[in-house]
């Protein structure tokens, strides 16, 4: 927040008391935020998974809409969008995401929790999984939308002018010596040269694992050519853990308030 | 804690604008005032605003337009001869909104509707 008091020209108010916080005072004010936010102690997050990855990225591309919107209403908004649109990619691209945003009253973004690629299954057939913790979502938040954002590059030379079928399943059994049970999500053929975001919606998914953590066993995408050939992830352009930090998968969620919470009057 | 008030605190700190609907400093009296034209008397070492019914309070965390009515009633019980009630209240408040990680390095962010007031106007 601003420690300043600005007149009507954006000036800072020559009568104003400017004095530095007490630490107690400090403290109780830290406390009082973090009540606010409903967090039990400040956040410690992992450094390892830094502010430079692609979800806090992405985060503070919608914190940065909705500041601005906060600021210029629905105009500037909508021209921050079209010129995020047109420096950035798809990243934030999309009137979609916009309507996502403008209905959410919180958003969260999931790192993926699967440590190694098993790409090759014991079947042959190339695949890659997701993980997903959505089991922390605070009681009363629906689920309104929900995607799984996957960045391409340009494919592998051996496949560069081939389209590719990407599907994405969502896991429904495992099996200790066979292939798991999937559920086809979503399938897209795709350019081999194509490179950019690639949003999939998985909110029925998303929904399931909110109300019914133990169905999370989280998501797997495979990928083939035109010819009907399984091929590795990295063959597709398909960063994972070992690509750039910016361009890393993860899942993004819009939650919207399905309880009316009464907060008491202090 | 009134007796260490500002002798000014009637007065606005700073010029007002166009304020073709208020009165000037000068005619202000406690008989002589209109609805929604009354200064709002704020507490030592802050300003006194002025409300010209959709009035523009220069507004941060403690000093908004709620804060300033609840000051100014506080004074009118004291001394309801001089000091008018306060006649005015938020009419427009704004969201926050708030972007974290948590421990589990999730990055949130989060609408906190009606925290700012951006204007106030008449009751």
């Amino acid at each position: 927040g601003s420690n300043y008091l600005f007149d009507g020209n954006n000036e800072v108010h020559p009568s104003f008391i400017h004095r530095r916080l007490r630490t107690h005072e400090k403290r109780e004010m830290q406390k009082e935020i973090l009540s606010i936010l409903g967090l039990p102690h400040r956040p410690r997050p992992h450094l390892s998974r830094g502010k430079y990855n692609s979800a806090p990225l992405f985060m503070l591309d919608l914190y940065n809409t909705i500041s601005s919107e906060e600021k210029n209403e629905v105009e500037g908004m909508l021209e921050q969008y079209q010129s995020l649109y047109t420096t950035q990619g798809p990243r934030l691209a999309k009137h979609q995401e916009n309507a996502f945003l403008n209905d959410a009253d919180m958003v969260m973004s999931f790192v993926n929790l699967v440590e190694y690629d098993r790409d090759l299954s014991p079947h042959r057939m190339h695949h890659k999984e997701f993980k997903f913790n959505l089991s922390q979502i605070p009681e009363g938040e629906a689920v309104t939308a929900s995607e799984l954002r996957l960045y391409k590059e340009c494919a592998n030379q051996v496949v560069i002018n081939e389209t590719l079928l990407l599907s994405v399943y969502q896991v429904v059994q495992e099996h200790p010596n066979r292939e798991a049970d999937l559920f086809l999500l979503e399938s897209r053929r795709l350019w081999a040269a194509e490179e950019g975001w690639l949003e999939f919606d998985i909110l029925a998914t998303s929904n399931l694992w909110v109300m019914s953590p133990h169905y999370n066993l989280g998501l797997q995408i495979r990928v083939e050519t035109s010819s009907g050939r399984s091929i590795s992830s990295k063959e597709a352009g398909l960063v994972g853990r070992d690509g750039g930090l910016e361009k890393q998968p993860f899942m993004v969620a819009f939650f919207k308030v399905s309880e009316v919470h009464i907060r008491t009057a202090r | 804690s009134t007796n260490k008030r500002n002798k000014n605190r009637n007065r606005p700190t700073q010029p007002q604008e166009g304020g073709s609907r208020g009165p000037k400093p000068a005619e202000h009296t406690a008989d002589h005032y209109d609805a929604c034209c009354d200064w709002i008397i704020a507490p030592e070492g802050y300003a006194a605003n002025y409300c010209g019914g959709e009035c523009v309070f220069p507004l941060n965390a403690h000093m908004n337009a709620t804060n300033h009515a609840i000051v100014q009633t506080l004074v009118h019980l004291m001394n309801p001869e001089n000091v008018p009630k306060p006649c005015c209240a938020a009419t427009k408040l704004h969201a926050i909104s708030v972007l974290y990680f948590d421990d589990n390095s999730k990055v949130i962010l989060k609408k906190y509707k009606n925290m700012v007031v951006r204007a106030c106007g008449c009751h």
